[in-house]
């Protein structure tokens, strides 16, 4: 199983519909400061569903969508598809591809918005993204996706809050 | 409880100073809890003796073998319960160019088993992937990204 | 004291502002108190606009911009109260070689009034040294310093 | 005024007798991971005299002491002294160069230790040492001295804690 495809739509700084396309293997990403390299693992952490928007450096899941940049207006959605390759059926769906998608759509004025899960096109809950992605151990709070300042973030912890990591993982 | 605590962190021990004595081509390092009767009362203390060196706690460390360090802790946990696929976004900060190699080889060497999304700015390390996607972000505030090839792109960014 | 506390903010919040359209070649910064009136209730908020882009909070800036940012605001406060020697131990990490080498070009212009001991991995950053000591650690785990000419040395680690 | 020499005797990984000779301007300083360059802004806020001995990486005082490296015996002091210029009398002391000289000596057995200052070579306390230096705009607490680690700090505090940072400039 693998990350086959990334599909970005006015999330951050990607206010072009982009498509990014992995292979197996040890694929590098680079780039220029502030050219969007983490904004492509936000991207992947929100499917995910992550506890907490901080992770994604958002005050709110609204400051997710594209802001228009230099000159345009704000979009008012945003919509990110992961799409993993599971000819080995590591997700339990009977299909050799499977999509997730996430929705944020703002609803009238101010910060109000709804948030919309699909997999494989039909409608979903957050749960059932998080409990067929574990069973592909796949997490949003785990230690797979490694971010820009966690390294220096266990660096600087005490030998207390160190043991909480073991505690959380067991 | 304590039983959890305690099996996760023999397996995560070990593999930690595994991963850390190949990292780093011959050096040590250990983590041990500070009281192992009673876990829940002290910390998990951390140690290294990089070569030619004696073992001293983290703290006492140099900023480029401290992350180091905290990088095969991280290696130690995934190692633990292993993954499909990892993101790995600049973790070569501090690493000198040698270090940074390292951390690279080890990473290329696990990624016939799953899948590695590496991004970093040094050549040291994107030497080792097999493609490179390049992300630039256009005068309009719009992320743009492209299939590199090795040789001229990243050359002018990878210092 | 909130008259004392007032007056360093309006010094250093221009001086911020300032130094950071230098150093990013156009770009825009500000820093704020959420509240003026009552200084100590409110923190001190910072808002940055690299070039082609909105203005946002730091929060929500990339790695190497918030570095930047950061790195501005520690000029800012030595700017207020100047010093006649600083030393800067690897303020470079996050920044891209284009950013390293803005930061190095504002500390040299700054070392004809100061001196300036900057300790570096980076090609563009040693390059605009008057001079440059290299440290290298012997296998007995000695350190040992030498003058390095730039050529040689310096192309090696400087990645 | 400038730093013109630093001297250092059986500090951290300097376990011989190391002089440094700096130069006015813009000096640079390279080397591999753990090497020491980070080790020689430590000697030089040892002897400016900083609150608390965790900025320089030891739990107490005494872990400043070279600790023979790879085989040898750990040293019994060490001593690092400051030569500064000061042709334009910015430090208040009537000579062209003052030494600023501190050495940490165990005592006994266990972490005990004696302290000793001087300066250009005559005995003194460390309160001549930080009242003539802040005359010359040199502080062990001041932005003058740029950590390795300070810039993420700075990135990483909340809006409170760096008000408070101007609070402690005022
Ligand atoms: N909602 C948004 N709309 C448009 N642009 C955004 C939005 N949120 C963030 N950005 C922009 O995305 C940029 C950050 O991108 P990102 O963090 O991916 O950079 P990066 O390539 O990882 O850089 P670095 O190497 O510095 O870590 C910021 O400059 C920010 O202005
Ligand atoms: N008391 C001591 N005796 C001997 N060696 C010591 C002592 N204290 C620290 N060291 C050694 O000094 C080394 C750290 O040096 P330093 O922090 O100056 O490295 P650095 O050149 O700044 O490296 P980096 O680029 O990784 O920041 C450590 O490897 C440590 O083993
Ligand atoms: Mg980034
Ligand atoms: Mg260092």
């Amino acid at each position: 199983m693998y990350l086959k495809k990334l599909d970005l739509e006015n999330f951050k700084s990607f206010g072009k519909k982009t498509i990014i396309e992995f292979k197996k293997g040890f694929t590098g990403v680079s780039g220029p400061n502030g050219s969007g390299k983490s904004n492509i693992s936000d991207a992947i952490l929100f499917v995910l569903g992550p506890k907490s928007s901080k992770i994604l450096r958002a005050q709110r899941l609204t400051d997710l969508i594209f802001n228009g940049g230099k000159d345009r207006k704000p979009a008012d959605y945003c919509k990110v598809s992961l799409v993993f390759d599971n000819s080995d059926r590591e997700i339990p769906v009977d299909s050799d591809e499977v999509t997730f998608t996430r929705i944020i759509k703002k609803s009238g004025e101010g910060e109000d918005y709804n948030s919309y899960f699909y997999i494989n096109d039909e409608k979903a809950k957050l749960q059932d993204f998080t409990s067929l992605l574990s069973r592909a151990k796949i997490f949003a709070d785990g230690y797979n996706i490694v971010q820009q300042g966690d390294i220096t973030r266990i660096v600087e912890m005490s030998p207390l809050e160190r043991r909480r990591i073991l505690e959380e993982i067991s | 409880k304590k039983d959890g605590l305690l099996s996760v962190y023999r397996a995560i021990k070990e593999n930690f100073s595994k991963i850390y004595s190949e990292i780093t081509n011959g050096g040590e390092a250990v983590m041990y809890l500070e009281n192992e009767n009673d876990p829940f009362e002290g910390g998990l203390v951390i140690k290294a003796r990089p070569k030619g060196k004696k073992m001293i706690r983290l703290e006492a460390l140099s900023g480029g073998e401290k992350s180091l360090t905290a990088l095969t802790f991280i290696l130690a946990i995934q190692q633990y319960d292993p993954s499909p696929f990892y993101l790995f976004d600049e973790s070569d900060m501090f690493l000198d160019g040698y270090n940074a190699e390292n951390m690279a080889r080890i990473l290329k060497e696990n990624s016939n088993k799953a899948q590695f999304i590496v991004v970093s700015l040094r050549r040291a390390v994107l030497k080792y992937s097999d493609n490179i996607l390049g992300v630039t972000i256009m005068p309009d505030g719009i992320s743009k990204v492209y299939e590199e090839t090795y040789t001229e792109e990243v050359n002018t960014i990878g210092q």
